[in-house]
């Protein structure tokens, strides 16, 4: 399985559509602070099923925060969208997707109603997409989605939570 | 569950030997499982001796090597289960940049194998020229942001202009 | 003590707003006294507000702007009480370039007072050239520091040596 | 006041003598990683009275990590010393320093002996030399000492613990 694309719609201050090609090998990701570089890590993270506020840096420990909250030229929106397309070429899914080309899995939430996902159309729970991407080892708890200012976690981590982290990996 | 992690753990130490040395260019380091003889209660430890110096407590590093050995583990993970996606998001900060292009170098070992794609954010120079794309996130209007796809040849002027 | 810290917090205050907006080149940004009518057992809240975005909580700012946002407050309580000293280890790591002007645009307003010296460890090719004198720290000898002085126009043959 | 000089012996990673002329200004200090850059800052804020080892990274919780403890090359050493000399010819200094124009403040440890210290040659406690340094707003839990990593804890810290950091400055 491979990942092709990235598309956010309302997600934090990507108000617009925006659509980020991830090509093989190496992507890198440049601008000035506070421009939205890791709000698209987050994205990636929350789409795969992230359940914890804690994780996502949020304000007011609810996920309506991923939502555009507004500028001073914009109003707030009431949703945010995050879909990820995963080329399945190789026929690498696990089950029931092994058979199909393309697997487009979504996160949609909508203020104050929570959040629903989506695979290739069809409502799916929670559970099924956190499955579908625990098996490619690359679920929203991946120890290789590092977040800003968190690669040094693993050494200041107690010995107990590293070996938690070694059985995600394992 | 207890054997897959022994030999998770196995691997892991194997490959995080060989990542250790390479990124530091000599000194070693090694992993070892504490406080319990059934794997899945135990605890990590990790040691690590940087060339030339005396081997001890983690919280003796300093921070850029701190920064190192946590990498070295991240890629010893990664060699001994890979995945098809990896994001790294200003890991480079607090490395000089004889450290940067050593982190770099493994990077595009492991790009050049084809089975994971990576998205590196950073704010380097060095970092950047050694993507095979960028992109470049601007908020021309404020608090909304853009993505624009930047020419390799003209990263700087975009940073010039953006900032 | 009560009037003494309900002054200072007055003087902070002023001063916070104006380092912040100097540092953010717009935007506003104050602190107010929280949870009690008493200052001495009150807790200190900080409200930032990045140009042109809607006001929010603190966790919502980029790694960047935190930590200008911290830069502001600390330059705040400078100017409110200065001391002799200042050190700041690797403070501007996540800052971009033009920040990291900013920065030290305001750090030279401050050492021209006179009243205060500063020690400025870095790694930004950036703030080494605004620096009035460099030092050197290496382990030519694996293990043992040494410091040496760095004539300022050969910082980075300096660095190049050493790496 | 001013600071002029950091004199280290045998403190952490500067195993021989070394003395840091702080001028007047800005000062930059560089060099690789784990040259020794931090612990240079650890050596100011350890000789002006840090009592707490969770302050000073530290391995064993104990101050003897401040000691040399060796290389491939070198015995580790049995003592560190780390004096500050600082400048009063403007007659600032608390009393009964005023009229001394140049004051040295030293701390001395031994290995398992526990550290003493030393205002111009005379052994003073622990006590005095804190509040030498409290009066210039300069002593270990100073918020101008910003250590590495450290500079967004202020942001990252609870309201209480922020109002601490304010009483620090007034
Ligand atoms: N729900 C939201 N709606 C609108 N904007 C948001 C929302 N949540 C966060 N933001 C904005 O996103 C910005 C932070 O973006 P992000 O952390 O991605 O920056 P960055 O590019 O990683 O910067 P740095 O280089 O400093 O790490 C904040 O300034 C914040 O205002
Ligand atoms: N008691 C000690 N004896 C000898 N060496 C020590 C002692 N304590 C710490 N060190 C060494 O000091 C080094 C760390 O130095 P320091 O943290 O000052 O580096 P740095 O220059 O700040 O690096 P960076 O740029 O990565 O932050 C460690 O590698 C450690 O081995
Ligand atoms: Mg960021
Ligand atoms: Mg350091």
């Amino acid at each position: 399985i491979q990942f092709s694309k990235l598309r956010l719609h309302g997600f934090k201050s990507f108000c617009e559509k925006t659509e980020l090609d991830i090509g093989p090998g190496l992507t890198g990701i440049v601008g000035p602070n506070g421009c939205g570089k890791s709000n698209l890590v987050e994205a990636l993270r929350w789409s795969m099923g992230e359940s914890s506020t804690k994780r996502m840096r949020g304000g007011s420990r609810s996920m309506d925060d991923m939502i555009f909250n507004g500028t001073a030229k914009r109003p707030a929106r009431n949703t945010a969208e995050v879909s990820i397309l995963l080329d399945n070429t190789s026929h690498s899914a696990p089950a029931p997707y092994t058979k199909i080309e393309e697997i487009e899995v979504v996160r949609k939430i909508e203020r104050d109603h929570g959040s629903g996902y989506r695979i290739n159309g069809k409502n799916v729970r929670a559970r099924d997409v956190q499955l579908l991407y625990a098996d490619m080892l690359a679920g929203a708890n991946s120890p290789y989605l590092v977040s800003q200012g968190k690669v040094a976690n693993m050494i200041q981590a107690k010995p107990s939570e590293r070996r938690m982290i070694l059985e995600e990996a394992a | 569950a207890r054997e897959r992690l022994q030999a998770a753990f196995d691997h892991v130490n194997g490959y995080f030997r060989e990542m250790f040395t390479r990124l530091f260019h000599g000194g070693k380091a090694h992993l070892a499982l504490i406080e319990s003889d059934d794997p899945l209660e135990a605890g990590l430890e990790i040691f690590a001796q940087p060339p030339g110096k005396a081997l001890q407590s983690l919280t003796l590093l300093s921070g850029g090597e701190q920064t190192l050995t946590a990498i070295a583990l991240i890629f010893a993970m990664f060699l001994t289960n890979p995945a098809p996606i990896c994001v790294l998001d200003e890991v480079d900060a607090p490395l000089d940049d004889a450290n940067v292009d050593r982190f770099c170098d493994l990077l595009e070992e492991f790009a050049d194998r084809g089975e994971t794609r990576f998205l590196v954010i950073t704010h380097h120079r060095l970092t950047m020229a050694r993507m095979d794309r960028l992109y470049g996130v601007t908020m021309a209007e404020r608090g909304v942001s853009k993505l624009v796809s930047v020419d390799l040849n003209q990263q700087f002027d975009f940073l010039d202009a953006v900032a």
